[in-house]
């Protein structure tokens, strides 16, 4: 573990009564190697250690005890603090006037559509009454697993024969505010931040529903290319929010720290399974945690 | 001469970030970085990038893939973490065989996820074959049973297998691998003949645990590494191919039926360097 590692590497610092740029050297290499191990990303690693390293200088923690677990309690905090610290504002902006349009973005497999429906029970249960939208009309049978989903979840899904993406979302957003429902979940279709019209066509949907969230959808097994897909969606639409998914695996999800550090967006959710009730608020303790290994 | 020295060790560290965020991992970049700095030392002309990849081109060309060839009745299982590219790469693995005169069954496996036996037709009626399969919630074992039973009366030369998508971590699900396995063996002894790996090129360092753990109890023959044509390097598989000597088959480079290419080194070298 990053404790014994630690341990090891501070053996050597032992007698010393400071932390000083010189004998810092080990212990931030041993952080590091733990980090990238982690999957979180080159740059992203390098701006956080030097943050820690001038947290750290000069500090008193060579004359505890543990100086390791001293050490390890910096990284910790810091990592926790850029994470989301305390986390307590509410995951979702709901609009003054409904309904709430929350579109939900990422690459492919991502499982945006499984957290359509996650969501979907999650505003349920506060009391909200959401309407899914299948907006991914080009992988086969992605519409049927949307209204699936939405049956599975209890909840209605839009139906219309019209095939153009933009104009299934306009419409179901018109048919939202006839019919009174107050949130309205938009499902994308996957697609690379390399594809031009693709993004276009997401940018396109935002001009038509003006969403409350934009939520980029993330695999926590994700390495460092979180940083690249994350800050593209970012710049094209400005995302408002970050669902990690698949955390139920043992990746150690460095990904989540390389996101929020490229875009700045909150990670608002996590998805830890396959079944709709598997999502929760996201902690950012729990996360450093797994991080740090 | 210093400042010489001193561009050296900034050209050092970018080098060092590139193959870092190829997703190589820190002990495999270590040890190329160890083999570059020692290629440096005789103090000649040396283009470091031409090292590199003639290190990553010895360690990719280790375990050559073996063709598909018809023999039999072929059983292929395409297996994988969630949402990797299984069912797709299965169409376009299907499309291929097809395209090249040869029979192919496909076996709807997934019979949980909403709607993946649907999208499994889909993509063979895309692929111009059969699709069996029984009722959402059925025993995929069963289901692989019938499909093997099935293309071994008819002499069909391809049984391709398609799968829920499981993480390595849940032993229940590894274990309906195995039952998968022990139903396709009680048709035919040497089935499955190619359990597929399918890795998403995204993925980071998890993947060396996913190839682990499905290779202990999947009996993983070959690699698939999807969505390479997308930013992500895919260098998760250097250190895969390091620790396991599993050949890498295919690579998907987008999500149409053609998009399915042999895997060739010197080209993914030369992506993992870009
Ligand atoms: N274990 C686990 N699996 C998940 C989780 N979220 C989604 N999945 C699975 O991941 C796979 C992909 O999910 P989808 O919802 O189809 O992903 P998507 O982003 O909509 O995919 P595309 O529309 O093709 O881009 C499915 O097998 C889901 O069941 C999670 O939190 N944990
Ligand atoms: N760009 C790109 N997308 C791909 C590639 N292979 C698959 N995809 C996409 O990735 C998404 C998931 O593909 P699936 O075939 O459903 O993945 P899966 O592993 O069967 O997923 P589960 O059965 O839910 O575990 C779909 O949107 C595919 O179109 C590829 O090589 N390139
Ligand atoms: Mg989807
Ligand atoms: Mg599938």
């Amino acid at each position: 573990s990053l404790t014994q590692k630690l341990s090891q590497a501070m053996k050597t610092l032992r007698g010393q009564s400071k932390l000083t740029e010189a004998n810092l050297e080990a212990v931030l290499r041993e952080v590091r190697m733990a980090l990238l191990e982690a999957d979180v990303h080159v740059s992203v690693a390098r701006t956080f250690l030097q943050r820690v390293k001038e947290k750290a200088l000069g500090a008193e923690v060579m004359q505890g005890l543990n100086p390791a677990q001293a050490f390890i309690d910096i990284v910790h905090r810091e990592l926790v603090e850029i994470m989301g610290g305390q986390a307590p504002e509410h995951p979702i902006t709901f609009a003054s006037k409904p309904p709430t349009v929350v579109m939900m973005v990422g690459l492919q497999g991502a499982g945006k559509t499984t957290t359509c429906g996650k969501l979907a029970v999650f505003l349920k249960k506060l009391g909200r009454s959401p309407l899914l939208v299948p907006a991914d009309v080009y992988r086969p049978a992605a519409i049927e697993q949307l209204h699936v989903v939405a049956r599975e979840a209890g909840v209605p899904s839009f139906r219309t024969d019209v095939k153009d993406p933009v104009a299934i979302c306009a419409a179901a957003l018109a048919e939202a505010k006839l019919k009174g429902w107050d949130t309205v979940i938009l499902d994308t279709a996957g697609r690379l931040h390399l594809d031009e019209g693709l993004m276009e066509e997401l940018v396109r949907i935002k001009a038509a529903t003006s969403p409350d969230e934009i939520f980029f959808v993330a695999d926590a097994m994700t390495g460092q290319d979180a940083v690249r897909s994350a800050t593209a969606f970012h710049e094209k639409l400005g995302i408002t929010g970050v669902v990690l998914t698949k955390t139920d695996g043992d990746t150690r999800g460095g990904a989540a720290f390389s996101i929020k550090q490229a875009t700045g967006q909150p990670l608002k959710f996590v998805g830890e399974g396959e079944k709709l009730e598997d999502f929760q608020r996201f902690h950012p303790d729990r996360m450093a945690q797994r991080i740090l290994g | 001469l210093l400042g010489l020295r001193r561009l050296d060790e900034d050209q050092m560290e970018e080098l060092e970030d590139l193959l870092l965020q190829a997703d190589l991992g820190v002990r495999a970049v270590d040890q190329l970085m160890a083999r570059l700095r020692f290629e440096l030392r005789g103090g000649s002309e040396i283009d470091p990038k031409a090292v590199l990849k003639d290190e990553l081109l010895k360690q990719l060309r280790q375990r050559p893939a073996r063709p598909f060839v018809a023999s039999g009745t072929q059983v292929v299982l395409l297996v994988g973490v969630n949402g990797v590219g299984k069912t797709t790469t299965l169409g376009k693995l299907a499309a291929h065989l097809k395209a090249r005169g040869e029979g192919v069954l496909v076996v709807a496996g997934d019979t949980f996820r909403a709607a993946a036996i649907d999208q499994l037709e889909r993509w063979g009626e895309r692929a111009g074959v059969p699709v069996i399969r029984n009722q959402m919630g059925g025993d995929p074992a069963a289901i692989a049973f019938d499909g093997a039973t099935s293309a071994q009366a008819k002499g069909t030369p391809w049984v391709l297998i398609d799968t829920a998508g499981r993480l390595h971590t849940k032993d229940h699900l590894m274990k309906e691998l195995d039952k998968i396995h022990r139903s396709l063996q009680k048709v035919i002894p040497d089935a499955p003949h190619r359990v597929l790996l399918v890795l998403d090129a995204t993925t980071g360092q998890n993947g060396l645990q996913q190839a682990e753990v499905f290779a202990r109890t999947a009996g993983v023959t070959d690699l698939v590494l999807t969505k390479l044509d997308g930013s992500a390097k895919g260098g998760v598989v250097v250190p895969i191919l390091d620790r396991l000597k599993l050949p890498i088959a295919f690579v998907g480079v987008g999500e149409g039926v053609d998009d399915l290419i042999p895997f060739e080194a010197e080209a993914f070298v030369d992506g993992l360097l870009d």
